[in-house]
């Protein structure tokens, strides 16, 4: 808004573009749009303000803790589709929980994907947990079972279980996914207790579909958004706040261990505008 | 469907001859909500809305009896005018070992799509060398090495602690010695905001002299794919992009936009995780895709 000095079409235009811009969709960004006007912003700046207010609005119910069990042991499932994260959040997560003086048990329960136990085991060593793995082809809910006795044995504090990226539109992966989850609650009643969907900040519109299948299929209970740090801006999250009420919990900043923090709706939609 | 959504416009038309401002405003505006729901960047769809106005207004869509055909036609001919060729060639270099070196963006799928590509030259009959120079990402040596066994194609390593300019300058002795006729370097995922990591891959480039530099784009990339192609491509100058997870149900906009603002071609598609889900680029399929 700098040098604009009145509230004209061509400024509201403008802001469309920056939303759309950042992925927030054509859906969510004309409700934005239109509900700001509705307030009848006198200048530049007051538009821009009324714009974040919106959006901080829509995602403030959308801010959540990670749901952590009160006396028994925690289990955190990660999923989402390929190459957004999630090996890497949970390692975030587990270097997190250790800082807290937490016990952290990780499930290497990707059998599948080239690297992928040792990836995990690389990084239980570095933040110094443990960690249950099979061999790669194994069952994930062999694996996922074995991890969920061992918990209960040792009364861990946390086990946070890593899947296979998988493309929401293949039923008989997003079954396996479904199985692994029924294995957490056959095993430890009320697991799992978060089911964390990893969306990369750099996807578009499919993210509502992702966020749409694996809510359904696995009861997605908090979004992570990773590669905050890069030039997207992560937008979808806004749309699917807005359509889907799921809440964000957690931002992916970078690839060490400290580049985890919490999710601020506030803090995003000033963002925005950077 | 844009087809159902512009007959839609069309149907509540009914008189003949010349269309109304309005009528064609409506249907621009279609056109737009589509190709933006589509990931199509929101400057590349004003500028490609542009060029369907002008054909919008002229005679082909105001004599037809069946305009909202027309009209489809017309959009569908100027992606795929916009899509360039259909080709999967790759360049070859002139004397010596081939280069081909994979870059882009965290997670995009370049290491699954260096051994794709190992598959499929080998296929060809050529003799390529994959070379793991993604010394950062924990086992991401090891993924290439998995793959390249499980390939029985070879894989060229110095470890993790070795520095990746040297790694690929190495690979490039290598090859000649052995008597490889291809090298697909892997190089680690990076944010184009990153200036250390962008220059690291400049000079990987200034001591490969690549015949191919190929962008791996995810299909699922937002607006965000102009700024990382831009960046990618006024770095090293990239000379094709792949792009993955088609498998999915993302609409792919991005190669609009990646098309529209550095004129690159795409060379292939990545349609699943396994080493055969390789596949060439057909712009006719892009453009239906990106349309819905
Ligand atoms: N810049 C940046 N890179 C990230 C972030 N989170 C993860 N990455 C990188 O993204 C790439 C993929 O990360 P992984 O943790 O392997 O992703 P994944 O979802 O487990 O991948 P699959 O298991 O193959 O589906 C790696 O290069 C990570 O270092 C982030 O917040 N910022
Ligand atoms: N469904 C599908 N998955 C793919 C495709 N290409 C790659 N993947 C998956 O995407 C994830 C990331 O692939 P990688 O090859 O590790 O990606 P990368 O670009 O090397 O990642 P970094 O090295 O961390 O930057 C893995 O789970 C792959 O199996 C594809 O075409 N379709
Ligand atoms: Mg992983
Ligand atoms: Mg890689």
């Amino acid at each position: 808004t700098i040098g604009r000095t009145k509230v004209d079409e061509e400024l509201y235009q403008e802001m469309e573009d920056i939303l759309i811009g950042a992925d927030v969709g054509v859906t969510t960004t004309l409700k934005i749009i239109e509900q700001v006007r509705e307030k009848r912003p006198q200048e530049p700046t007051q538009l821009k303000d009324f714009i974040v207010e919106e959006i901080s609005l829509i995602l403030k119910h959308e801010e959540g803790k990670l749901n952590m069990s009160e006396e028994s042991p925690t289990v955190i499932m990660v999923v989402g589709v390929n190459g957004t994260g999630k090996t890497t959040t949970i390692a975030k997560l587990a270097a997190r929980f250790k800082a807290e003086g937490k016990s952290v048990l990780l499930a290497a329960a990707d059998t599948f994907r080239a690297a992928a136990i040792e990836q995990l085991e690389i990084w239980a060593n570095r933040v110094n947990v443990s960690l249950i793995k099979h061999q790669p082809g194994a069952d994930p809910g062999a694996v996922t079972y074995d991890a969920i006795q061992s918990i209960k044995a040792r009364n861990t504090d946390v086990l946070i279980v890593d899947t296979a990226g998988r493309l929401h539109t293949k039923s008989n992966l997003m079954n396996e996914l479904a199985k692994v989850r029924r294995v957490c609650q056959a095993q430890l009643p009320g697991a799992p207790h978060e089911v964390l969907l990893i969306l990369d900040a750099t996807c578009g519109q499919n993210g509502l579909l992702q966020a749409k299948q694996f809510t359904e299929t696995v009861g997605v209970t908090g979004l992570a958004l990773t590669k905050l740090d890069g030039t997207a801006k992560g937008g979808i999250v806004i749309a699917i706040s807005d359509q889907l009420s799921l809440p964000v919990k957690l931002i992916g900043c970078g690839e060490t261990l400290e580049d985890l923090i919490d999710f601020s709706g506030a803090d995003f939609s000033r963002a925005l505008f950077e | 469907s844009l087809s159902e959504k512009l007959s839609a416009v069309f149907k509540n038309l009914r008189r003949k001859g010349k269309l109304s401002a309005k009528d064609i405003a409506l249907t621009l505006r279609e056109i737009r909500l589509a190709l933006l729901e589509a990931d199509v960047n929101f400057k590349v769809v004003k500028e490609f809305i542009r060029r369907i106005k002008e054909r919008a207004e002229g005679k082909e869509v105001l004599e037809s009896l069946t305009p909202a055909q027309q009209v489809v036609k017309i959009v569908h001919e100027e992606l795929i005018g916009i899509m360039g060729e259909s080709s999967n060639q790759l360049e070859r270099a002139a004397q010596g070992p081939t280069v081909i070196m994979l870059v882009g963006l965290q997670g995009s799928g370049k290491t699954t799509t260096v051994a794709k590509l190992a598959k499929h030259l080998s296929g060809n009959g050529q003799n390529p060398l994959m070379v793991a120079a993604d010394t950062y990402r924990p086992a991401a040596i090891h993924q290439l090495n998995v793959l390249g066994e499980n390939l029985k194609l070879p894989v060229f390593d110095m470890g993790a602690e070795a520095d990746p300019v040297d790694i690929v300058n190495a690979s490039v002795s290598r090859a000649k010695s052995a008597n490889y006729d291809t090298i697909i370097l892997d190089t680690a995922g990076r944010l184009t905001c990153d200036t250390e990591m962008m220059a690291e891959l400049s000079r990987m480039k200034e001591k490969t002299s690549p015949a191919e530099i190929l962008l791996v784009l995810d299909a699922m990339t937002g607006q965000d794919a102009v700024n990382t192609a831009e960046a990618f491509h006024r770095e090293l100058n990239i000379s094709g992009v792949i792009l993955t997870k088609l498998d999915g149900d993302a609409r792919g906009g991005a190669a609009l936009s990646i098309r529209m603002v550095t004129g690159c071609p795409i060379k292939f598609v990545g349609v699943g995780e396994k080493i055969e889900a390789l596949e060439p680029f057909y712009p006719d399929r892009m453009a239906g895709r990106i349309l819905g």
